[in-house]
C-alpha cells in the first residue's frame, strides 16, 4: 500500500539479460505517485 | 575558544571506518535538507541494484547484481549475488554516485549481466539462480538516478546578494555575495572585501542569512555597505529561497527586554548559558545577550527567532541534567536561578513562549555523520551523535577532545549523512589522530 513518503511499492516485470539469454522476473519497486 | 585546524584528508574512508559491525551511520531520512532527504524511506537493506562488476577480466565494463547488506547514510555495503553468506568480497559504495542502477537497467540498455569471475563456475544455471533470488525482492525506483540529479540542483547562484550576520560583530548583518555553492552550502564574501578573503560559510537554509532588506524590516542592526556602485550582473537573492520562520502572535503575552532565559552560546557552541532578552524586534526576532560576557555596546548580541531551537526557558538545563554555564563573574555558586533572578531583579521568560516541538528526528546516540564545526564553518568533519535531549543533539568530533563538542538542533542544516561530502565534492575533515592534532 501507500507509504508515508507518498511512494507506493508496486510489482514490476523486470528484464534480465545474461550471457545465457534474456528473461524477466517479478520484483518490487517503489513509484512516486505525485 | 579553541578552534580546530584543517587536517590532512587523503586517506580517510567511511566504509573502512564504519565496517560491517555495530557502528551505525545516521539514515539519510534524518536530514530533510540534503539531496534525497525526503525520498530515502524506500532504501533498505536487502534491496538489489546493478553495479559494476569489479571481478571481471573482460575488456569492457560489465555489471552484476548486488544486494545492500548495510546502510550508513548515502553509503551502502554491497554483496554480489552468488556470494551468499561469504562477506569477504563485500564492498562499500555511495548509492548516489553515478553507475548504481535499479535491476533491469542493463537489459534496457542491451548490456548483459556478467557474474564475478571468482564464482562464475559455482553456479551452473545462473538464470535459474537469479530467478529464484530476485523474484519478489525489491530494487531501486526507476527514477532513482533522476531524483538524485534533480535534488542536486540548488537555487542559489554565484553573485546573488544576501544579508548575513557579520562574523566580527554578531549583533549586525552585512551584505555578502554568493561566491560558491557546494551541496547547498554557500561561501559568502562580504561585499566590502576587496580581495574576496573576508568570507563566511553557511548552508542556504541557515538562520543566519536573509534576503536583502530583512534587517531594516525587523529593526536589526545593519552595517551599511560602502560599495556605492553595484557591480553588473549582481542580483538580490529572491526571498522565497530562504528558510521560513513560523509566524508568531506577538499581540498577547510576549518576550520583554530584560527577561532571562538559557541560550546556546553562539561563540562557544559547546555551552548553554544564562542569557537575557536585550531587544525585542519585529516578526518574532529577539536580540539575546549572554550574561557576563556582553560588550558594553551590545556588539555581541545575537539574533535568535523566538521559535529558535537554540533558546530555552530558565530551568531547561537543570531538568535535563545539562551543565548550565553561569554568568561570568557571578560568584554565588552553585548557580540557582531563583537566587540569580532575585539578585538581578529580573524575571524569567514564560515557558509558554518557547518552541516545544520535538520532531520525530530518528537520531540515536552513537550514530555517525558529517557535521560542520560551527566554530570554523568551512570545515565539515567526521562526527558522532553522543547525546540526545529532546531535539537537541550533542555532536562530538571524532578524535578531538570533548571540549570541542557542540549542541546542535536535530533539524540543523549543518548536519549531513555519511557520504554527503563525497556526493557533493565537499572536503571532509577526517577524525583527528593524536599526531595530526599536534
Amino acid at each position: 500500500g501507500a507509504e508515508a513518503s507518498g511512494r507506493k511499492w508496486e510489482q514490476k516485470q523486470v528484464q534480465i539479460k545474461t550471457l545465457e539469454g534474456e528473461f524477466s522476473v517479478t520484483m518490487w519497486a517503489s513509484d512516486d505517485k505525485k | 575558544v579553541k578552534t580546530k585546524a584543517a587536517l590532512p584528508v587523503d586517506s580517510f574512508d567511511w566504509g573502512n571506518y564504519i565496517g560491517s559491525g555495530d557502528m551505525m551511520g545516521a539514515p539519510v531520512s534524518c536530514f530533510k535538507h540534503v539531496p534525497m532527504g525526503n525520498s530515502w524511506e524506500d532504501i533498505k537493506e536487502g534491496i538489489r541494484v546493478e553495479v559494476l562488476n569489479s571481478d571481471s577480466n573482460l575488456p569492457m565494463k560489465v555489471y552484476w547484481i548486488a544486494s545492500i547488506v548495510k546502510l550508513a547514510g548515502f553509503k551502502a555495503l554491497l554483496r554480489y549475488e552468488g556470494f551468499d553468506g561469504d562477506s569477504g568480497q563485500d564492498f562499500w559504495c555511495n548509492l548516489c554516485v553515478p553507475d548504481i542502477h535499479p535491476v533491469g537497467w542493463c537489459a534496457s540498455g542491451g548490456k548483459p549481466l556478467v557474474p564475478p569471475k571468482s564464482i562464475q563456475h559455482k553456479v551452473t544455471n545462473w538464470k535459474g539462480f537469479l530467478v529464484k533470488r530476485l523474484t519478489g525482492s525489491k530494487t531501486l525506483p526507476a527514477d532513482f538516478s533522476f531524483k538524485v540529479q534533480e535534488s542536486m540542483q540548488f537555487p542559489f547562484k554565484k553573485l546573488m546578494r544576501v544579508e548575513v550576520v557579520d562574523k566580527a560583530h554578531l549583533c549586525r548583518t552585512r551584505v555578502a555575495l554568493v561566491q560558491q555553492v557546494i551541496g547547498g552550502r554557500l561561501r559568502l564574501v562580504y561585499e566590502e572585501s576587496h580581495d574576496g578573503s573576508d568570507d563566511f560559510w553557511c548552508h542556504m537554509y541557515s538562520p543566519l542569512i536573509h534576503s536583502i532588506g530583512w534587517s531594516r524590516s525587523i529593526g536589526h542592526r545593519f552595517k551599511r555597505s560602502d560599495v556605492t556602485k553595484k557591480m553588473d550582473g549582481l542580483m538580490d537573492a529572491p526571498g522565497r529561497l530562504f528558510a521560513k520562520v513560523k509566524d508568531v502572535d506577538q499581540s498577547g503575552e510576549w518576550f520583554k527586554d530584560g527577561m532571562k532565559l538559557e541560550a546556546i552560546d553562539p561563540l562557544n557552541l559547546s555551552t548553554i548559558c544564562v542569557a537575557t532578552v536585550r531587544k525585542v524586534l519585529a516578526d518574532g526576532y529577539l536580540m539575546i545577550g549572554i550574561d557576563g560576557s556582553e560588550a558594553a555596546d551590545g556588539s555581541d548580541w545575537i539574533c535568535y527567532h523566538s521559535t529558535s531551537p537554540s533558546i530555552f526557558p530558565a530551568g531547561f538545563c537543570e531538568i535535563n541534567s545539562i551543565e548550565l554555564t553561569p554568568p561570568r563573574g557571578y560568584t554565588k555558586l552553585p548557580y540557582r536561578w531563583f537566587d540569580y533572578l532575585r539578585d538581578t531583579s529580573s524575571v524569567a521568560a514564560p515557558v509558554k513562549l518557547f518552541n516545544k516541538d520535538v520532531p520525530n528526528h530518528g537520531f540515536v546516540p552513537g550514530m555517525k555523520l558529517e557535521a560542520v564545526d560551527l566554530m570554523e564553518p568551512r570545515l565539515v568533519c567526521v562526527a558522532t551523535v553522543t547525546r540526545i535531549v529532546h531535539r537537541l543533539l550533542r555532536i562530538h568530533f571524532d578524535g578531538w577532545e570533548d571540549e570541542y563538542d557542540q549542541w546542535v538542533d536535530c533539524e540543523s542544516p549543518d548536519l549531513y549523512p555519511v557520504g554527503w561530502c563525497q556526493l557533493t565534492g565537499y572536503q571532509l575533515q577526517p577524525p583527528a589522530m593524536q599526531a595530526s592534532r599536534e
